[in-house]
């Protein structure tokens, strides 16, 4: 399930998403015993001037990222293009699950979860 | 690793869970061990930002690296047979056997807790101790690897690794293991109830080493 709303284009500047991964939407919720899915959340949005300088309390922004928006402002339809709208921070999650010799499992996963974004 | 790109979506989220296929059928539902559960709450990320930061790849209450913990129940227990009430002479021996053919080649354990409840007719355990060795094919058990006392009134718990399960190596598809108590001042033999092994293993392919600091 996405943000409701965000639908075809980029919209707004480079920010986190809502996106919530269902483990029923894939069938998996007889041996996925917790939890029932989780946020994972995605990037999406404007990487220009000035999206691409950093925020109020957000990512420091590359020099790179700012040297590209800055190209780009200057030749939009030559060169590279905008810097890219990605995760900057993340954080893990854990699935409790039943494996196929009906062992309980805890398996932890580390960068499942988009917490910040950023213009890279 | 890099293996073929799956076809559909649910294939590719396993693969990237580095799990090579999802269960077949419907699971033999059974209790989650509470020991299971206090572990993933106590990963649970919402409770770290509650104030206890998370070490990546690290299993906190049982302080050891690892990044995948199983609860695996004795696969033995349903065949053995009920033993009578001894009141005199020599305990039975038993031998507990764990399935371990989901654990991969790569995974190196990190601990190997051995859990055993045992039901004594008065509760008197005292002076009892337990002996475990692996059970080797020829229907002999090897030798004593340790012993370990048996614990009034709780699960009896005793740690494998380096012992009957080697550190630093991949662990065996099957763990095999006689058990013997030994002494005791009770005139009944207690019961095995219940055995199981908790197995933290650490996977080198998810979890990288800690970069060093520049």
């Amino acid at each position: 399930h996405t943000e409701p709303g965000v639908g075809g284009g980029p919209g707004g500047t480079c920010r986190t998403r809502r996106l919530h991964v269902s483990f029923r939407e894939v069938g998996w919720h007889r041996w996925v015993i917790a939890p029932r899915g989780f946020l994972a959340n995605f990037c999406q949005g404007a990487c220009t001037l000035p999206e691409a300088l950093p925020g109020p309390g957000g990512p420091p922004a590359l020099n790179h990222a700012v040297l590209r928006a800055l190209m780009h402002a200057a030749a939009p339809t030559a060169g590279a293009g905008p810097p890219c709208c990605v995760p900057a921070r993340l954080s893990p999650i854990s699935v409790l699950f039943f494996d196929n010799s009906d062992n309980v499992v805890l398996r932890h996963y580390e960068d499942m979860v988009v917490d910040e974004c950023g213009c890279r | 690793a890099r293996a073929p790109a799956p076809s559909d979506p649910a294939s590719a989220l396993l693969q990237a869970l580095g799990l090579h296929e999802a269960p077949q059928g419907v699971p033999t539902l059974r209790p989650v061990p509470p020991v299971m559960w206090r572990l993933f709450r106590r990963r649970d990320p919402q409770e770290a930002r509650a104030g206890y930061p998370l070490r990546p790849c690290h299993v906190e209450e049982l302080g050891v690296a690892g990044n995948i913990v199983r609860h695996i129940p004795d696969s033995g227990v349903l065949s053995r047979p009920l033993e009578p009430a001894r009141t005199s002479g020599p305990c039975p021996k038993w031998t507990v056997a764990f399935d371990l053919s989901g654990v991969e080649p790569a995974e190196r354990p990190t601990r190997a807790r051995l859990e055993l409840r045992l039901e004594a007719a008065n509760e008197d355990t005292r002076g009892w101790e337990l002996s475990v060795a692996l059970w080797a094919e020829a229907e002999h058990p090897g030798p004593e690897l340790l012993r370990v006392p048996v614990p009034p009134g709780l699960p009896l718990r005793a740690d494998l690794l380096g012992a009957a399960v080697a550190a630093n190596a991949s662990v065996p598809r099957t763990l095999r293991l006689a058990l013997a108590l030994h002494g005791g001042a009770a005139t009944a033999c207690p019961r095995l109830a219940e055995a199981s092994l908790l197995l933290v293993t650490l996977d080198p392919r998810l979890c990288p080493p800690p970069r060093s600091r520049r």
